[in-house]
């Protein structure tokens, strides 16, 4: 019950957001209740739901600074078994203050304790940068998910991304485990992304998901209606593969 | 002379990096002699050009904390007219300092001063962030030029960019112009790219470039030759659109 899991990679564009949405709804969808959070100050997660600015009564970073409960961020996206936290109070609000302290206070891990018990699965978004906010997410995480695009820079920003991963777990949270190295954006029609898959299936090993997200339209245009694809076109590849990736998780617990 | 223009967007994955790398490969094939600063740690502009670990001398990290004087973090990239700067001395050295101090310090714009008159153009390649770094970028820059990827997050992002940007401009860089909206990853067969090139171009009018860089995997697949695209296969619609862009950017100018 609770169990952290953080999104993480700091290459960009990589399909964090949209992994962090759909899987969340495909997780709900097999009757698990989630809450996602939003670490990115883009404010990517409300987007994905059509969240305008008169829609959101606060968010993660108004509790990391204090000033709000957690309990009162929570937000209904009109689905069941799945709420959110969007990351701030108001998009487009000047200079707000999206600063995280440096690891030592955990802030994160302390403020999302008390939630742990209300749902059986806490996501959370991450930023595309190996800051504050991401250190902080991987201390507060039981668990993480690294989406890795099936194409060179995404490839090569792994190497980081694993250093900063092994120093945490080393210095501040030793339970901190792999969920999996999941292959987004795949098109095997193309030889880079093959390279890249096989790639990545001979260096991680056991490690990688055996789903696998391949590139599909229908994931992109969806924000634009404001819902996760499995609640607009069930059927196309892209709500398919992450509902398969759900199970894929439901299954390395023993649960289905 | 000496133009600095930043290639900047907090939305990650948009072409930040491909649009640097293939248009500043353009304007030294048009004989203007570039600079490409990579402010990214990510140091995917090295990557690009297949530097390894020990090609890098230092870079443009090292200047900033004083270490290094930024002549001597200069690179060739075997390409006339052609040089780089790295983001860092040692992609893999532990809790390397990107810190950069808030403006105040003005820092990145009085190192680039001693530039200007060696190159016709100073490109700056961004971190996805709002950070210290985009921003010292945005105060250094003569112009920017804003990449947006045409999809819906991509979209969605500008309104952020653009109120940093006026902010900049209002307190720190009074001279800072937009060079461009440049719309990249076009695939006018689909509905999404369509509605936000059409909604690009009519909220931007003027300021978005006639040229669009299409979705072209050849441009995906060159950092793994360590070369921009037009170096590697210059009649592919990747090459062909950047070199189409810097004319389009030497004829603002009036100059070709
Ligand atoms: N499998 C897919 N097929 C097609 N398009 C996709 C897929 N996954 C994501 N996208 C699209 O690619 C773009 C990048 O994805 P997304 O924004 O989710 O990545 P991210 O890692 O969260 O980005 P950022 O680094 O900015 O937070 C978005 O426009 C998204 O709609
Ligand atoms: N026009 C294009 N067609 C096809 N692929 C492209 C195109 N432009 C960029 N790419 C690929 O899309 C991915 C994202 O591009 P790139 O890394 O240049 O974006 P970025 O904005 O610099 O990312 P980041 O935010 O991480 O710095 C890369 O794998 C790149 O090779
Ligand atoms: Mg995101
Ligand atoms: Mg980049």
């Amino acid at each position: 019950m609770g169990e952290i899991i953080s999104i993480v990679s700091q290459k960009g564009g990589v399909g964090k957001t949209t992994t962090a949405v759909n899987l969340c709804a495909s997780l709900a969808r097999l009757n698990r209740k989630i809450l996602l959070i939003d670490l990115d100050p883009q404010g990517h997660v409300s987007t994905s739901f059509g969240f305008g600015k008169f829609d959101i009564k606060g968010g993660i970073y108004d509790v990391i600074h204090s000033s709000m409960n957690i309990e009162d961020t929570i937000h209904s996206t009109n689905i069941t078994n799945f709420d959110l936290i969007p990351s701030n109070f108001d998009n487009e609000e000047d200079g707000k203050n999206y600063y995280i302290a440096p690891l030592k206070e955990l802030k994160l891990k302390n403020i999302l304790s008390s939630l742990k018990s209300h749902y059986e699965f806490i996501f959370i978004d991450c930023p595309p940068s190996l800051s504050n906010a991401t250190s902080n997410a991987l201390v507060s995480a039981d668990s993480i998910i690294i989406p890795i695009q099936c194409e060179y820079y995404a490839l090569k920003a792994l190497g980081k991304l694993l250093k900063l991963t092994r120093a945490i777990k080393k210095h501040y949270n030793p339970e901190l485990q792999y969920r999996g190295f999941l292959l987004t954006m795949v098109d095997l029609r193309n030889n880079l992304s093959k390279r890249v898959m096989n790639k990545v299936r001979y260096t991680l090993k056991g490690l990688v998901f055996e789903t696998m997200i391949p590139r599909n339209i229908r994931l992109a245009e969806v924000p634009y209606y404001g819902k996760p694809a499995i609640e607009f076109d069930k059927s196309c590849k892209g709500s398919t593969s992450y509902l398969e990736l759900a199970k894929e998780i439901l299954n390395q617990d023993g649960t289905t």
